[in-house]
């Protein structure tokens, strides 16, 4: 079952944004779809959703796009 | 698979081109 760890939701992308940069990529690793019971499409959409809110910084490491936070 | 995880990273890049 999902724990609040696993489960996609605003603050869990926060905790990881503000822990260090991450791509679209890594983001999507750490809200696996067999972890959170969401489909791939809904991950997708709640993502977007909560990076728009949250409105990260972005910053390029080894030529890929990195989202970040500060405190 | 990790085509899946491209083509889910993809689509969030493409929400968010609009975006950023």
């Amino acid at each position: 079952t999902p724990s609040s760890q696993t489960a996609l939701c605003l603050d869990a992308v926060r905790r990881y944004l503000i822990r260090k940069p991450m791509t679209t990529k890594d983001l999507l690793k750490k809200f696996q779809t067999k972890r959170t019971g969401l489909s791939s499409e809904q991950t997708v959409n709640v993502l977007a959703q909560i990076l728009k809110r949250l409105n990260p910084e972005r910053k390029n490491i080894s030529d890929k796009m990195h989202f970040y936070l500060t405190e | 698979s990790s085509s899946e995880a491209d083509e889910m990273a993809a689509a969030l890049e493409a929400e968010l081109n609009d975006f950023m």
